[in-house]
Protein backbone atom coordinates (compact mmCIF):
# COMPACT_ATOMS: atom_id res chain seq x y z
CA UNK A 1 0.00 0.00 0.00
CA UNK A 2 1.68 3.50 -1.13
CA UNK A 3 2.23 6.15 1.62
CA UNK A 4 0.50 8.90 0.08
CA UNK A 5 1.66 12.13 1.13
CA UNK A 6 0.59 16.31 0.83
CA UNK A 7 3.29 18.53 0.62
CA UNK A 8 1.08 21.59 1.72
CA UNK A 9 1.51 25.14 3.51
CA UNK A 10 -0.66 27.88 2.53
CA UNK A 11 2.04 30.31 2.59
CA UNK A 12 3.29 31.16 -0.49
CA UNK A 13 7.12 30.62 -1.40
CA UNK A 14 8.04 28.23 1.15
CA UNK A 15 9.37 25.73 -1.00
CA UNK A 16 6.96 22.90 -1.40
CA UNK A 17 7.34 22.40 -5.13
CA UNK A 18 11.08 22.13 -4.44
CA UNK A 19 10.52 19.95 -1.90
CA UNK A 20 8.15 18.03 -4.27
CA UNK A 21 10.09 17.37 -6.72
CA UNK A 22 13.45 16.72 -5.50
CA UNK A 23 12.46 14.60 -2.25
CA UNK A 24 10.58 12.56 -4.99
CA UNK A 25 13.85 12.01 -7.00
CA UNK A 26 15.68 11.57 -4.02
CA UNK A 27 13.92 8.39 -2.88
CA UNK A 28 13.76 7.63 -6.56
CA UNK A 29 17.51 7.32 -6.43
CA UNK A 30 16.86 5.30 -3.39
CA UNK A 31 15.29 2.23 -5.09
CA UNK A 32 11.55 3.40 -4.25
CA UNK A 33 8.91 3.17 -6.60
CA UNK A 34 7.58 7.37 -6.82
CA UNK A 35 4.68 9.04 -8.32
CA UNK A 36 4.51 12.83 -8.24
CA UNK A 37 1.35 14.37 -8.61
CA UNK A 38 1.07 18.32 -9.52
CA UNK A 39 -2.64 19.75 -8.29
CA UNK A 40 -1.16 23.47 -8.35
CA UNK A 41 -2.96 24.96 -10.97
CA UNK A 42 0.31 27.00 -11.47
CA UNK A 43 1.84 23.83 -12.83
CA UNK A 44 5.37 24.84 -11.12
CA UNK A 45 6.37 21.35 -10.52
CA UNK A 46 5.48 20.14 -14.38
CA UNK A 47 7.29 23.47 -15.97
CA UNK A 48 9.88 22.83 -13.09
CA UNK A 49 10.27 19.29 -14.88
CA UNK A 50 10.78 20.55 -17.99
CA UNK A 51 7.06 19.78 -19.31
CA UNK A 52 5.01 22.21 -21.25
CA UNK A 53 1.95 21.85 -18.89
CA UNK A 54 0.02 24.16 -21.64
CA UNK A 55 0.62 21.82 -24.70
CA UNK A 56 -0.48 18.61 -22.50
CA UNK A 57 -3.71 16.54 -24.03
CA UNK A 58 -4.06 14.84 -20.72
CA UNK A 59 -3.73 16.11 -17.16
CA UNK A 60 -5.10 15.79 -13.61
CA UNK A 61 -8.09 17.91 -14.95
CA UNK A 62 -9.16 15.21 -17.40
CA UNK A 63 -8.70 12.82 -14.32
CA UNK A 64 -10.57 15.01 -12.52
CA UNK A 65 -13.30 14.85 -15.57
CA UNK A 66 -13.17 11.40 -15.70
CA UNK A 67 -12.14 11.74 -19.18
CA UNK A 68 -8.91 9.84 -18.60
CA UNK A 69 -7.33 7.44 -16.22
CA UNK A 70 -3.95 7.90 -13.99
CA UNK A 71 -2.12 5.63 -16.84
CA UNK A 72 -3.54 7.43 -19.50
CA UNK A 73 -2.13 10.89 -17.90
CA UNK A 74 1.16 9.48 -16.45
CA UNK A 75 4.45 10.81 -17.61
CA UNK A 76 7.65 8.88 -17.15
CA UNK A 77 10.58 11.42 -15.65
CA UNK A 78 14.06 9.72 -15.70
CA UNK A 79 16.18 10.17 -12.60
CA UNK A 80 19.55 8.80 -13.93
CA UNK A 81 19.07 5.12 -14.32
CA UNK A 82 16.12 5.28 -12.47
CA UNK A 83 12.67 6.59 -13.24
CA UNK A 84 9.34 7.69 -11.58
CA UNK A 85 5.76 8.46 -12.34
CA UNK A 86 4.31 12.04 -12.58
CA UNK A 87 0.77 13.25 -13.22
CA UNK A 88 0.89 16.85 -14.48
CA UNK A 89 -1.08 19.56 -13.53
CA UNK A 90 -2.94 22.29 -15.98
CA UNK A 91 -3.61 25.46 -15.84
CA UNK A 92 -7.31 24.95 -16.90
CA UNK A 93 -7.48 23.85 -13.17
CA UNK A 94 -7.76 27.10 -12.15
CA UNK A 95 -11.12 27.60 -13.46
CA UNK A 96 -11.61 23.82 -12.24
CA UNK A 97 -12.40 25.28 -8.46
CA UNK A 98 -15.59 27.25 -9.64
CA UNK A 99 -16.66 24.64 -12.17
CA UNK A 100 -15.96 21.84 -9.70
CA UNK A 101 -17.32 23.59 -7.07
CA UNK A 102 -20.78 22.96 -6.67
CA UNK A 103 -20.06 19.04 -7.97
CA UNK A 104 -21.33 16.22 -5.27
CA UNK A 105 -17.85 14.56 -3.80
CA UNK A 106 -16.05 17.63 -4.75
CA UNK A 107 -13.36 16.63 -2.31
CA UNK A 108 -12.95 13.07 -3.26
CA UNK A 109 -12.32 13.63 -7.06
CA UNK A 110 -8.17 13.19 -6.03
CA UNK A 111 -8.92 9.87 -3.68
CA UNK A 112 -11.79 8.65 -5.91
CA UNK A 113 -8.73 8.05 -8.92
CA UNK A 114 -6.19 7.18 -6.65
CA UNK A 115 -8.05 4.23 -5.50
CA UNK A 116 -7.12 1.74 -7.53
CA UNK A 117 -3.58 2.31 -7.44
CA UNK A 118 -1.61 0.03 -5.66
CA UNK A 119 2.25 -0.21 -6.86
CA UNK A 120 4.37 2.90 -5.58
CA UNK A 121 6.34 2.90 -2.43
CA UNK A 122 5.57 7.07 -2.23
CA UNK A 123 3.28 8.92 -3.74
CA UNK A 124 3.60 12.93 -3.47
CA UNK A 125 1.02 15.90 -4.11
CA UNK A 126 2.02 19.54 -4.54
CA UNK A 127 -0.02 21.39 -3.45
CA UNK A 128 -1.11 24.94 -4.36
CA UNK A 129 -0.52 28.27 -1.61
CA UNK A 130 -4.12 28.35 -0.39
CA UNK A 131 -6.29 25.97 1.72
CA UNK A 132 -9.02 25.89 -1.28
CA UNK A 133 -10.39 22.78 -3.09
CA UNK A 134 -7.52 21.89 -4.94
CA UNK A 135 -5.23 21.15 -1.56
CA UNK A 136 -8.50 19.96 0.01
CA UNK A 137 -8.39 16.77 -2.22
CA UNK A 138 -4.86 16.04 -1.38
CA UNK A 139 -5.33 16.34 1.81
CA UNK A 140 -8.61 13.84 1.56
CA UNK A 141 -6.48 11.71 -0.45
CA UNK A 142 -3.31 11.00 1.37
CA UNK A 143 -2.73 9.36 4.79
CA UNK A 144 -0.25 12.07 5.76
CA UNK A 145 0.65 15.70 5.57
CA UNK A 146 4.42 16.92 5.13
CA UNK A 147 4.83 20.19 5.58
CA UNK A 148 7.83 22.33 4.48
CA UNK A 149 8.09 25.70 6.23
CA UNK A 150 10.65 29.10 5.48
CA UNK A 151 12.09 29.90 9.30
CA UNK A 152 11.15 33.45 8.71
CA UNK A 153 8.50 35.42 10.42
CA UNK A 154 4.62 34.46 11.38
CA UNK A 155 6.17 30.47 9.65
CA UNK A 156 4.44 29.25 12.90
CA UNK A 157 1.75 31.82 12.95
CA UNK A 158 0.67 29.96 9.38
CA UNK A 159 1.30 26.65 10.71
CA UNK A 160 -1.58 26.73 13.46
CA UNK A 161 -4.61 27.47 10.73
CA UNK A 162 -3.22 24.39 8.87
CA UNK A 163 -3.32 21.93 11.31
CA UNK A 164 -6.46 23.06 12.41
CA UNK A 165 -7.81 22.60 8.85
CA UNK A 166 -6.39 19.31 8.93
CA UNK A 167 -7.75 18.23 11.97
CA UNK A 168 -11.19 19.38 10.65
CA UNK A 169 -10.69 17.22 7.28
CA UNK A 170 -9.68 14.53 9.53
CA UNK A 171 -12.84 14.44 11.89
CA UNK A 172 -14.73 14.84 9.08
CA UNK A 173 -13.84 13.71 5.60
CA UNK A 174 -10.61 11.38 6.18
CA UNK A 175 -9.56 9.81 9.30
CA UNK A 176 -6.54 8.34 8.52
CA UNK A 177 -4.87 11.42 7.61
CA UNK A 178 -1.62 12.75 10.12
CA UNK A 179 0.76 14.95 10.37
CA UNK A 180 3.95 13.40 8.70
CA UNK A 181 6.27 16.09 9.83
CA UNK A 182 7.92 19.58 9.06
CA UNK A 183 11.46 20.40 7.59
CA UNK A 184 12.44 23.95 7.61
CA UNK A 185 13.50 25.14 4.52
CA UNK A 186 15.45 27.96 2.44
CA UNK A 187 17.71 28.13 5.93
CA UNK A 188 20.81 30.07 6.30
CA UNK A 189 22.69 29.59 9.56
CA UNK A 190 23.94 33.18 9.14
CA UNK A 191 20.07 35.03 9.77
CA UNK A 192 19.56 34.91 13.55
CA UNK A 193 15.22 34.81 12.52
CA UNK A 194 16.11 31.51 10.78
CA UNK A 195 17.88 29.84 13.82
CA UNK A 196 15.71 31.13 16.49
CA UNK A 197 12.88 29.77 14.37
CA UNK A 198 14.35 26.48 13.71
CA UNK A 199 14.15 26.22 17.33
CA UNK A 200 11.17 26.69 18.29
CA UNK A 201 10.24 24.31 15.23
CA UNK A 202 11.87 21.34 17.36
CA UNK A 203 10.24 22.33 20.66
CA UNK A 204 6.99 22.40 19.11
CA UNK A 205 7.20 19.49 17.24
CA UNK A 206 9.36 17.14 18.69
CA UNK A 207 10.18 13.90 16.70
CA UNK A 208 7.67 15.43 14.26
CA UNK A 209 10.74 17.84 13.36
CA UNK A 210 12.87 16.67 10.61
CA UNK A 211 16.37 17.61 12.13
CA UNK A 212 18.39 18.65 8.77
CA UNK A 213 16.86 21.80 7.27
CA UNK A 214 17.45 22.39 3.61
CA UNK A 215 19.65 25.29 3.10
CA UNK A 216 19.21 28.18 0.92
CA UNK A 217 21.28 27.15 -1.99
CA UNK A 218 20.51 28.84 -5.38
CA UNK A 219 21.04 25.51 -7.65
CA UNK A 220 17.83 24.59 -5.96
CA UNK A 221 16.16 28.13 -7.05
CA UNK A 222 18.45 27.29 -10.47
CA UNK A 223 17.40 23.66 -11.82
CA UNK A 224 13.62 24.14 -12.60
CA UNK A 225 14.81 26.86 -15.29
CA UNK A 226 16.62 23.62 -16.91
CA UNK A 227 13.51 21.57 -16.28
CA UNK A 228 16.08 19.33 -14.31
CA UNK A 229 16.06 17.79 -10.81
CA UNK A 230 18.75 19.09 -8.23
CA UNK A 231 20.40 15.50 -9.34
CA UNK A 232 21.10 16.10 -12.31
CA UNK A 233 21.55 19.99 -12.23
CA UNK A 234 24.26 20.42 -9.47
CA UNK A 235 24.48 16.82 -7.83
CA UNK A 236 26.85 18.09 -5.13
CA UNK A 237 25.68 20.61 -4.06
CA UNK A 238 23.82 21.41 0.01
CA UNK A 239 20.76 20.74 -2.28
CA UNK A 240 21.55 17.42 -3.66
CA UNK A 241 22.65 16.38 -0.13
CA UNK A 242 19.98 18.14 1.66
CA UNK A 243 17.07 16.46 -0.34
CA UNK A 244 19.19 13.14 0.00
CA UNK A 245 19.76 13.40 3.67
CA UNK A 246 15.79 13.93 3.82
CA UNK A 247 14.97 10.99 1.76
CA UNK A 248 17.64 9.10 4.03
CA UNK A 249 15.70 10.41 7.37
CA UNK A 250 12.11 9.02 6.23
CA UNK A 251 13.31 5.95 5.29
CA UNK A 252 14.75 4.95 8.81
CA UNK A 253 12.19 6.48 10.58
CA UNK A 254 9.37 4.04 8.55
CA UNK B 1 -10.76 60.21 -6.48
CA UNK B 2 -8.48 57.63 -4.80
CA UNK B 3 -6.10 55.14 -6.63
CA UNK B 4 -7.44 51.81 -6.40
CA UNK B 5 -4.44 49.38 -6.81
CA UNK B 6 -4.60 45.67 -6.03
CA UNK B 7 -1.36 43.66 -5.45
CA UNK B 8 -1.55 40.82 -6.78
CA UNK B 9 0.39 37.43 -8.10
CA UNK B 10 -0.93 34.27 -7.73
CA UNK B 11 2.43 32.92 -7.14
CA UNK B 12 3.62 32.36 -3.68
CA UNK B 13 6.24 34.18 -1.77
CA UNK B 14 6.97 37.04 -4.54
CA UNK B 15 7.15 40.08 -2.20
CA UNK B 16 3.30 41.07 -2.62
CA UNK B 17 2.73 41.74 1.50
CA UNK B 18 6.48 42.95 1.80
CA UNK B 19 5.22 45.60 -1.01
CA UNK B 20 2.30 46.19 0.34
CA UNK B 21 3.38 47.33 3.66
CA UNK B 22 6.48 49.53 2.11
CA UNK B 23 5.03 51.32 -0.42
CA UNK B 24 1.95 52.43 1.69
CA UNK B 25 4.84 53.91 4.15
CA UNK B 26 6.49 55.39 1.53
CA UNK B 27 3.87 57.32 0.53
CA UNK B 28 2.62 57.89 3.47
CA UNK B 29 6.22 59.44 3.91
CA UNK B 30 5.89 61.46 0.92
CA UNK B 31 2.87 62.96 2.36
CA UNK B 32 0.48 61.00 1.19
CA UNK B 33 -3.37 59.52 2.44
CA UNK B 34 -2.93 55.98 2.39
CA UNK B 35 -5.28 53.24 3.25
CA UNK B 36 -3.72 49.79 3.07
CA UNK B 37 -6.68 46.37 3.01
CA UNK B 38 -5.54 43.17 4.08
CA UNK B 39 -7.72 40.67 2.49
CA UNK B 40 -5.11 37.51 2.80
CA UNK B 41 -6.42 34.90 5.06
CA UNK B 42 -3.26 34.27 6.13
CA UNK B 43 -3.17 37.94 7.25
CA UNK B 44 0.49 38.71 6.73
CA UNK B 45 0.21 42.40 6.21
CA UNK B 46 -1.56 42.46 9.58
CA UNK B 47 1.10 40.21 11.68
CA UNK B 48 3.36 41.79 9.92
CA UNK B 49 2.31 45.49 11.58
CA UNK B 50 2.59 44.09 14.43
CA UNK B 51 -1.42 43.89 14.73
CA UNK B 52 -2.64 40.70 16.46
CA UNK B 53 -5.66 39.39 13.83
CA UNK B 54 -7.15 36.75 15.65
CA UNK B 55 -7.45 39.24 19.00
CA UNK B 56 -9.30 42.14 16.88
CA UNK B 57 -13.34 42.34 16.77
CA UNK B 58 -13.21 44.05 13.77
CA UNK B 59 -11.88 43.40 10.49
CA UNK B 60 -12.68 43.14 6.74
CA UNK B 61 -14.86 40.16 7.91
CA UNK B 62 -17.09 42.10 10.15
CA UNK B 63 -17.14 44.57 6.84
CA UNK B 64 -18.47 42.04 4.11
CA UNK B 65 -20.52 40.51 6.47
CA UNK B 66 -22.08 43.96 6.65
CA UNK B 67 -21.76 44.05 10.52
CA UNK B 68 -18.75 47.01 10.69
CA UNK B 69 -18.67 50.32 8.10
CA UNK B 70 -14.69 50.52 7.13
CA UNK B 71 -14.42 53.78 9.23
CA UNK B 72 -15.05 50.80 12.33
CA UNK B 73 -12.43 48.83 11.57
CA UNK B 74 -9.99 50.59 10.37
CA UNK B 75 -6.64 51.10 12.57
CA UNK B 76 -3.83 54.09 12.38
CA UNK B 77 -1.05 53.27 11.87
CA UNK B 78 2.18 55.63 12.49
CA UNK B 79 4.98 55.96 10.07
CA UNK B 80 7.61 58.81 11.84
CA UNK B 81 5.28 61.34 12.58
CA UNK B 82 2.64 60.46 9.60
CA UNK B 83 0.14 58.39 10.12
CA UNK B 84 -2.20 55.43 7.03
CA UNK B 85 -4.94 53.97 7.90
CA UNK B 86 -5.13 49.93 7.66
CA UNK B 87 -7.86 47.73 7.40
CA UNK B 88 -7.02 44.33 8.82
CA UNK B 89 -7.71 40.56 7.87
CA UNK B 90 -9.34 38.20 9.70
CA UNK B 91 -7.98 34.62 9.67
CA UNK B 92 -11.80 33.50 9.51
CA UNK B 93 -11.11 35.05 5.57
CA UNK B 94 -10.66 31.64 4.77
CA UNK B 95 -13.99 30.30 6.23
CA UNK B 96 -15.56 33.35 4.34
CA UNK B 97 -14.57 32.22 0.49
CA UNK B 98 -16.72 29.19 1.15
CA UNK B 99 -19.39 30.54 3.03
CA UNK B 100 -19.63 33.77 0.86
CA UNK B 101 -19.29 31.68 -2.71
CA UNK B 102 -22.88 31.22 -3.28
CA UNK B 103 -23.90 34.86 -2.42
CA UNK B 104 -25.32 36.69 -4.75
CA UNK B 105 -23.26 39.74 -5.82
CA UNK B 106 -19.89 37.69 -3.99
CA UNK B 107 -17.37 39.39 -6.23
CA UNK B 108 -18.28 43.23 -5.19
CA UNK B 109 -17.99 42.79 -1.27
CA UNK B 110 -15.24 45.05 -1.53
CA UNK B 111 -16.18 47.41 -4.18
CA UNK B 112 -19.19 48.02 -1.89
CA UNK B 113 -17.89 48.83 0.81
CA UNK B 114 -15.84 51.14 -0.29
CA UNK B 115 -18.03 53.01 -2.99
CA UNK B 116 -18.62 55.87 -0.27
CA UNK B 117 -14.87 56.33 0.71
CA UNK B 118 -13.15 59.38 -1.19
CA UNK B 119 -10.71 60.96 1.37
CA UNK B 120 -6.94 58.92 0.28
CA UNK B 121 -5.01 59.41 -2.45
CA UNK B 122 -4.17 55.63 -2.55
CA UNK B 123 -5.91 52.26 -1.18
CA UNK B 124 -3.63 49.10 -1.73
CA UNK B 125 -5.14 46.02 -1.40
CA UNK B 126 -2.70 42.99 -0.42
CA UNK B 127 -4.09 40.03 -2.32
CA UNK B 128 -3.96 36.23 -1.01
CA UNK B 129 -1.52 33.59 -3.81
CA UNK B 130 -4.28 32.51 -5.68
CA UNK B 131 -6.89 33.64 -8.14
CA UNK B 132 -9.86 32.85 -5.34
CA UNK B 133 -12.72 35.01 -4.31
CA UNK B 134 -10.78 37.20 -2.24
CA UNK B 135 -8.19 38.24 -5.45
CA UNK B 136 -11.63 38.23 -7.72
CA UNK B 137 -12.75 40.91 -4.60
CA UNK B 138 -9.85 43.12 -5.08
CA UNK B 139 -9.76 43.08 -9.14
CA UNK B 140 -13.26 44.61 -8.97
CA UNK B 141 -12.86 46.91 -6.37
CA UNK B 142 -9.50 47.96 -8.15
CA UNK B 143 -8.75 50.18 -11.01
CA UNK B 144 -5.26 49.25 -11.16
CA UNK B 145 -3.46 45.99 -11.00
CA UNK B 146 0.28 46.12 -9.58
CA UNK B 147 2.00 43.26 -9.82
CA UNK B 148 5.44 42.15 -8.16
CA UNK B 149 6.92 39.87 -9.92
CA UNK B 150 10.61 37.67 -8.67
CA UNK B 151 12.38 37.53 -11.37
CA UNK B 152 12.82 33.63 -11.22
CA UNK B 153 12.16 30.43 -13.87
CA UNK B 154 8.15 30.66 -14.35
CA UNK B 155 7.86 34.29 -13.37
CA UNK B 156 6.66 35.27 -17.13
CA UNK B 157 4.46 31.87 -17.48
CA UNK B 158 2.16 32.61 -14.39
CA UNK B 159 2.15 35.97 -15.06
CA UNK B 160 0.30 35.47 -18.34
CA UNK B 161 -2.38 33.65 -15.82
CA UNK B 162 -2.94 36.65 -14.11
CA UNK B 163 -2.85 39.04 -17.18
CA UNK B 164 -5.95 36.68 -18.27
CA UNK B 165 -8.12 36.79 -15.91
CA UNK B 166 -7.14 40.90 -15.42
CA UNK B 167 -8.66 40.56 -18.74
CA UNK B 168 -11.65 38.59 -18.09
CA UNK B 169 -12.61 40.91 -15.12
CA UNK B 170 -12.13 43.76 -16.82
CA UNK B 171 -14.88 42.57 -19.76
CA UNK B 172 -17.57 40.85 -17.61
CA UNK B 173 -17.18 42.58 -13.74
CA UNK B 174 -15.08 45.91 -13.73
CA UNK B 175 -14.21 47.66 -17.08
CA UNK B 176 -12.19 49.94 -15.47
CA UNK B 177 -9.63 47.43 -14.74
CA UNK B 178 -6.04 48.68 -15.96
CA UNK B 179 -2.73 47.25 -15.18
CA UNK B 180 -0.59 49.52 -13.75
CA UNK B 181 2.92 47.74 -13.88
CA UNK B 182 5.08 45.54 -12.24
CA UNK B 183 8.22 45.18 -10.57
CA UNK B 184 10.59 42.87 -9.79
CA UNK B 185 11.25 42.06 -6.18
CA UNK B 186 14.43 40.18 -4.12
CA UNK B 187 16.23 41.26 -7.03
CA UNK B 188 20.13 40.19 -6.77
CA UNK B 189 22.67 41.40 -9.42
CA UNK B 190 24.70 38.62 -9.16
CA UNK B 191 22.07 36.07 -10.40
CA UNK B 192 21.91 35.68 -13.90
CA UNK B 193 18.70 34.27 -13.94
CA UNK B 194 17.34 37.27 -12.36
CA UNK B 195 19.38 39.37 -14.60
CA UNK B 196 17.60 37.40 -17.57
CA UNK B 197 14.22 37.91 -16.10
CA UNK B 198 14.50 41.29 -15.72
CA UNK B 199 15.49 42.20 -18.90
CA UNK B 200 12.65 39.94 -20.48
CA UNK B 201 9.94 41.93 -18.63
CA UNK B 202 11.47 45.17 -19.88
CA UNK B 203 11.18 44.10 -23.36
CA UNK B 204 7.34 42.66 -22.48
CA UNK B 205 5.89 45.47 -20.79
CA UNK B 206 8.01 48.76 -21.81
CA UNK B 207 7.01 51.90 -19.72
CA UNK B 208 5.39 49.66 -17.55
CA UNK B 209 7.82 47.84 -16.23
CA UNK B 210 9.51 49.97 -13.31
CA UNK B 211 12.83 50.42 -13.85
CA UNK B 212 14.33 50.13 -10.45
CA UNK B 213 14.03 46.42 -9.12
CA UNK B 214 13.90 45.99 -5.51
CA UNK B 215 16.96 44.04 -4.08
CA UNK B 216 17.17 40.98 -2.02
CA UNK B 217 17.90 42.56 1.31
CA UNK B 218 17.84 40.57 4.75
CA UNK B 219 15.89 43.85 6.19
CA UNK B 220 12.89 43.30 4.70
CA UNK B 221 12.44 39.75 5.91
CA UNK B 222 12.88 40.61 9.78
CA UNK B 223 11.20 43.84 9.81
CA UNK B 224 7.97 42.03 9.77
CA UNK B 225 8.64 40.39 13.00
CA UNK B 226 9.34 43.33 14.95
CA UNK B 227 5.84 44.61 13.72
CA UNK B 228 7.37 47.37 11.53
CA UNK B 229 8.15 49.04 8.43
CA UNK B 230 10.86 49.30 6.52
CA UNK B 231 11.33 52.97 7.36
CA UNK B 232 11.22 52.22 11.10
CA UNK B 233 13.18 49.06 11.48
CA UNK B 234 16.25 50.08 8.87
CA UNK B 235 15.69 53.77 7.28
CA UNK B 236 18.95 53.29 5.59
CA UNK B 237 19.08 49.81 4.58
CA UNK B 238 18.35 48.97 0.55
CA UNK B 239 14.95 48.11 1.22
CA UNK B 240 14.22 51.79 2.29
CA UNK B 241 15.57 53.22 -0.31
CA UNK B 242 14.00 50.74 -2.84
CA UNK B 243 10.51 51.19 -1.50
CA UNK B 244 11.32 55.28 -1.66
CA UNK B 245 12.42 55.21 -4.85
CA UNK B 246 9.32 53.27 -6.32
CA UNK B 247 7.00 55.48 -4.45
CA UNK B 248 9.00 58.36 -6.37
CA UNK B 249 8.78 57.13 -9.61
CA UNK B 250 4.76 55.98 -9.16
CA UNK B 251 4.02 59.87 -8.22
CA UNK B 252 6.35 61.16 -10.83
CA UNK B 253 4.43 59.08 -13.63
CA UNK B 254 1.13 60.18 -12.22
N1 LIG C 1 16.49 25.70 -0.39
C1 LIG C 1 16.32 26.66 -1.31
N2 LIG C 1 17.35 27.45 -1.62
C2 LIG C 1 17.19 28.48 -2.53
N3 LIG C 1 16.04 28.76 -3.16
C3 LIG C 1 14.97 28.00 -2.88
C4 LIG C 1 15.03 26.90 -1.96
N4 LIG C 1 13.81 26.33 -1.90
C5 LIG C 1 13.03 27.03 -2.74
N5 LIG C 1 13.72 28.03 -3.33
C6 LIG C 1 13.22 29.07 -4.28
O1 LIG C 1 12.21 29.78 -3.61
C7 LIG C 1 11.12 30.06 -4.50
C8 LIG C 1 9.88 29.41 -3.92
O2 LIG C 1 10.03 28.00 -3.92
P1 LIG C 1 8.85 27.03 -4.37
O3 LIG C 1 8.27 27.50 -5.66
O4 LIG C 1 9.33 25.64 -4.27
O5 LIG C 1 7.82 27.34 -3.19
P2 LIG C 1 6.29 26.94 -3.12
O6 LIG C 1 5.95 26.85 -1.69
O7 LIG C 1 6.05 25.74 -3.94
O8 LIG C 1 5.59 28.23 -3.80
P3 LIG C 1 4.00 28.37 -4.10
O9 LIG C 1 3.44 28.80 -2.78
O10 LIG C 1 3.88 29.45 -5.16
O11 LIG C 1 3.53 27.04 -4.56
C9 LIG C 1 11.51 29.50 -5.85
O12 LIG C 1 12.04 30.53 -6.60
C10 LIG C 1 12.56 28.46 -5.50
O13 LIG C 1 13.46 28.30 -6.53
N1 LIG D 1 13.36 42.38 -1.30
C1 LIG D 1 13.38 41.39 -0.40
N2 LIG D 1 14.52 41.00 0.17
C2 LIG D 1 14.57 39.97 1.06
N3 LIG D 1 13.51 39.24 1.44
C3 LIG D 1 12.32 39.58 0.91
C4 LIG D 1 12.17 40.66 -0.02
N4 LIG D 1 10.86 40.73 -0.36
C5 LIG D 1 10.23 39.75 0.33
N5 LIG D 1 11.11 39.06 1.10
C6 LIG D 1 10.84 37.88 1.94
O1 LIG D 1 10.32 36.87 1.11
C7 LIG D 1 9.26 36.17 1.76
C8 LIG D 1 8.01 36.35 0.91
O2 LIG D 1 7.62 37.71 0.87
P1 LIG D 1 6.10 38.15 1.04
O3 LIG D 1 5.49 37.44 2.21
O4 LIG D 1 6.05 39.63 1.01
O5 LIG D 1 5.53 37.55 -0.31
P2 LIG D 1 4.00 37.35 -0.71
O6 LIG D 1 3.97 37.36 -2.19
O7 LIG D 1 3.18 38.35 -0.01
O8 LIG D 1 3.70 35.88 -0.14
P3 LIG D 1 2.25 35.14 -0.17
O9 LIG D 1 2.18 34.58 -1.57
O10 LIG D 1 2.33 34.06 0.87
O11 LIG D 1 1.23 36.18 0.11
C9 LIG D 1 9.13 36.78 3.14
O12 LIG D 1 9.83 35.99 4.03
C10 LIG D 1 9.77 38.15 2.98
O13 LIG D 1 10.30 38.60 4.16
MG1 LIG E 1 4.58 25.46 -5.41
MG1 LIG F 1 1.44 37.99 1.13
Amino acid sequence: KPRIIAIANQKGGVGKTTTAINLSAALTRLDKQVMLIDIDPGAHATYGLGILAHKLERTVYNVFKGEATIEDAIIEILIEDKSMDFLPSSLELAEAEMILFNTPGREFLLSNALSSITKYDFIFIDCPPSLGLMTLNALVAAREVFIPLQAEFLALQGLSKLLDSIAIIKERLNPALELMGVVATRFDGRRILNREVVEKIRSYFGEKAYNLPIRENISLAESPSHGLTIFEYSPSSYGATDYLALAEDILERT
